[in-house]
């Protein structure tokens, strides 16, 4: 009834294939996966970007970009580009204040469709960004495709790497090899210049330990992070560092 | 395949029952639940908490709470109880850092268990601490139980009342009626007094005048709730006020 388990297909003209995931919401996936991509198309690479957060679609806002993609001559859709980076999104097609109540078959049809049928070669690197946590969904995602790597993004408190934990399981019962750990919202600095942890500390570096791979990076709690996203305008656009620090 | 929508059956022997939701993860629900619970529980009613998400639990962390529950003479199963609260969550059957590779129909005969053949009553609420987000999942939940009510948890920033308007129009679409909106990491009061907003402001407001509902409380970012939640200890239990605003 499901359409059986998609085949891995390799993406033709796309050379690496990375997803962004997270073992829970709300802890700035969609913001590293959307800084990231615009951090590697300023350096120069060919970057595409898919939100598979099928049920709560925040590209179109945190790329500033919508619209109807259109199909070419070869019936494939067009990504719609934003900062250089290739984009597609549900929330594309969908108006934004609907929940979109899909049911398990049709949400593995559309990110089939992302998958396949979007022109999205030629890329360097193409971005997944996952939908929060660790469920079926995400399993059939990554069983859909021939991942290169994986990056788990978390937050410092204890009760995070439970959930980055489960993250870092998922990717290893399905041999996709983790790039690194992603803490976000890591500290937040005073106007006086004093650092304090609103979040926790040291949940990052734990999960990072427990699987031996790095901990690409601390990010902070700061607002022009935020502003960025409501914006549409992601802030490694005018404060490069904490993306360099990532590449 | 799915086994067919969940026929709504009324909760024997509960009066009430209440739906916790969110737009989106990381904005406080289960934080939120689980006060709510233990504060409703500490003026004296009964109260059972039970934690729908069935791929991230966060309940048995929350509530410190562990342990295999056991059936009844009526094959009932035997709900855990801490802080005087009636607990159940996937967390108890299952070893915390395993990804929960649940299908669909699974996903729905747990749910359905939870509701139909865990001894709850007597009760005089039972809280539903659904899975973040508006999906297919959220959706079947809620048609399987005759809701009382819901709250919609969010955080104050632009972007969140996209997601939280998606909460609303879920529960208005199934004719659930909305108790209120709950804001959540309002703001920040620094050491010397100072209020700060890192999360933004305002998105509380909007949301719950958009649908006419009442703003329920604006609840801050405060160490001491992240802490009761890591301990398992909700901060409720020491720190009475922000609860009573809730109620
Ligand atoms: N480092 C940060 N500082 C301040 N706000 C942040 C930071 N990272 C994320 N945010 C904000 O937190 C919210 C959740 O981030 P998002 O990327 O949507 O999380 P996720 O994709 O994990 O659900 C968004 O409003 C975003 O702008
Ligand atoms: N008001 C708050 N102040 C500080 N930390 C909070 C607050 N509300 C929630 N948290 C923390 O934020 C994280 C996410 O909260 P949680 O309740 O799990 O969110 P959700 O259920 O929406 O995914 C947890 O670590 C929790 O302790």
């Amino acid at each position: 009834a499901h359409g059986g388990p998609v085949q891995k297909k390799p993406l033709k003209g796309v050379r690496h294939i990375l997803a962004v995931a997270s073992g829970k919401g709300g802890v700035g996936k969609s913001t590293v996966s959307t800084n990231l991509a615009v951090g590697l198309a300023r350096l120069g690479f060919k970057v595409g970007l898919m939100d598979a957060d099928i049920y709560g679609p925040s590209l179109p806002t945190m790329m500033k970009v919508k619209g109807k993609p259109f199909a070419n001559d070869d019936r494939r859709i067009i990504p719609l580009e934003s900062y250089q980076v290739k984009c597609m999104s549900i929330g594309f097609l969908v108006e934004d204040d609907q929940p979109i109540i899909w049911r398990g078959p049709m949400v593995m049809g559309v990110v089939r469709q992302f998958l396949q049928d979007v022109a999205w070669d030629p890329l360097d690197v193409l971005i997944i960004d996952l939908p929060p946590g660790t469920g079926d969904a995400q399993l059939t995602m990554i069983q859909a495709v021939d991942l290169s790597g994986s990056v788990v993004v978390t937050t410092p408190q204890d009760v995070a790497v439970l959930d980055a934990v489960r993250g870092m399981e998922m990717f290893k019962s399905l041999n996709v090899p983790v790039i690194g750990v992603v803490e976000n919202m890591s500290y937040l600095t005073l106007p006086d210049g004093q650092q304090i942890h609103p979040f926790g500390q040291g949940g990052g570096q734990a999960t990072a330990e427990r699987y031996a791979v790095p901990l690409l990076a601390k990010l902070p709690l700061d607002s022009a992070i935020r502003e960025g996203g409501d914006q549409g305008r992601p802030v490694v656009l005018d404060h490069g560092e904490s993306a360099d620090a990532l590449m």
